[in-house]
């Protein structure tokens, strides 16, 4: 399970201090759907990041399954990314040169699969992505909602005990979206957890819990229909 | 104005032929707010291009006030793109190394404005858009949302005649999004054109003209009430 215990997050600018995260009390265990929503600039991506150990808080605690993340190094650190935890960016983070299949290979390279067993579940993760016929595809050979997809197909490759997206169906139609969270729906487990940031209030009625941040600050933590 | 004729986008992979736009007819007058709508992969991006002098099509004609886009030299283009279309792209395109108030000054830039008209417009321009307090961030020091907001305040900064939006609430939660719909509505006139592409439907519903595209093809063009 995941716990953020008094998370800050503070960016320095000149005599300005931006205070992205403000105290921040979180206990997400497994097998749980969370939604996490709030406006532009609320702090919801550097919250994700955080869960993600691609970010570091400037004070309090994040636990993941009892580890004190700011106490590992880096290698341990890409470890427990690569071996626990998939994520979808904001901006998806595509490798340029690479194909759509090379692209959702990539961190099965990093699991160690043999080159035939990567392939063959890079392509299905496609095909359960609507992109059978995009895997050759460069990203700017895609449009914006299939490099989103690429981005969705590679964070589920590995199977991964917690999922974390961030607006994972901004750049989708309706149907494409609601294909995608049907196929969230299909990671449902004791033993996995997705976390998805979300301007949808649609997607987050979807979800079992929703998670608000206003400022830096929790403002809302419960089940979606009491909101 | 603006005229599409026969319209088609084809890629090439290999063996492959990618028909990204199938034969488009579209007539678009200034006083009009159009969105364009469609699943993902359908053509709107690429539409969008076309429209906004950025991309030539494989055949077909595009006149823009008369003048057929594709004679044209490419200094002649940037003429027309600086001089009449304000463009938000869907991955935003921000100088990363530039802060937010210059990189919205980049198209006054191009305009010849001196530097304090350009940083006054600019200031005014991110100010219309909720970012006061975000003028000296770089990109990577914005949240998506700003990011997409940045983009929106370049686009606006000339008052260009024709403004081309590509999904520009994607990023944004319900309230900011409305609030940008609303400065959109400001920018209605008989010498100003509004061409959003969005997923949102309940946005489509807002402009008096919906334009749907599948698979390359215009598969509905009216008024979204009898969508
Ligand atoms: N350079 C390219 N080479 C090959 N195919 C391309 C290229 N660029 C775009 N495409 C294809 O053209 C089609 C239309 O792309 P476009 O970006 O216009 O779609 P879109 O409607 O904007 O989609 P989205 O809603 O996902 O942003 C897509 O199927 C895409 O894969
Ligand atoms: N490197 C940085 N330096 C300074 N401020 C930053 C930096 N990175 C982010 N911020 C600020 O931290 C705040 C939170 O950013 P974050 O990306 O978490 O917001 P968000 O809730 O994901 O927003 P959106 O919905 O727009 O994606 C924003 O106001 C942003 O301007
Ligand atoms: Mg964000
Ligand atoms: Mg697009």
């Amino acid at each position: 399970c995941v716990e953020l215990d008094a998370i800050r997050k503070h960016y320095q600018l000149g005599d300005e201090t931006v205070r992205a995260l403000d105290g921040v009390d979180l206990l997400i265990e497994y097998g749980e759907h969370v939604a996490i929503i709030g406006p532009s600039g609320s702090g919801k991506s550097t919250m994700l990041q955080i869960l993600g150990c691609l970010d570091t808080p400037t004070s309090g605690v994040y636990r993941l399954d009892g580890l004190d993340v700011g106490k590992q190094s880096e290698s341990q650190l890409a470890e427990v990314r690569n071996s626990k935890i998939g994520f979808v960016f904001q901006q998806f983070h595509l490798l340029p040169r690479a194909s759509a299949v090379r692209n959702v290979e990539l961190p099965l390279v990093y699991a160690g699969l043999p080159a035939r067993d990567r392939r063959e579940r890079a392509e299905a993760a496609l095909e359960r992505v609507g992109l059978a016929d995009r895997m050759g595809h460069r990203p700017d050979q895609l449009s914006g909602g299939q490099r989103q997809r690429v981005a969705i197909a590679r964070a589920l490759v590995t199977d991964p005990a917690m999922l974390l997206a961030d607006e994972p169906t901004g750049n989708l139609d309706t149907k494409t979206g609601a294909e995608i969270l049907d196929l969230f729906d299909e990671l449902r487990g004791p033993d996995r957890a997705l976390v998805m940031v979300t301007h949808d209030e649609v997607l987050a009625q979807r979800t079992q819990r929703v998670i608000a941040l206003r400022d830096g600050k929790l403002e809302f933590d419960g089940s979606p229909v009491s909101h």
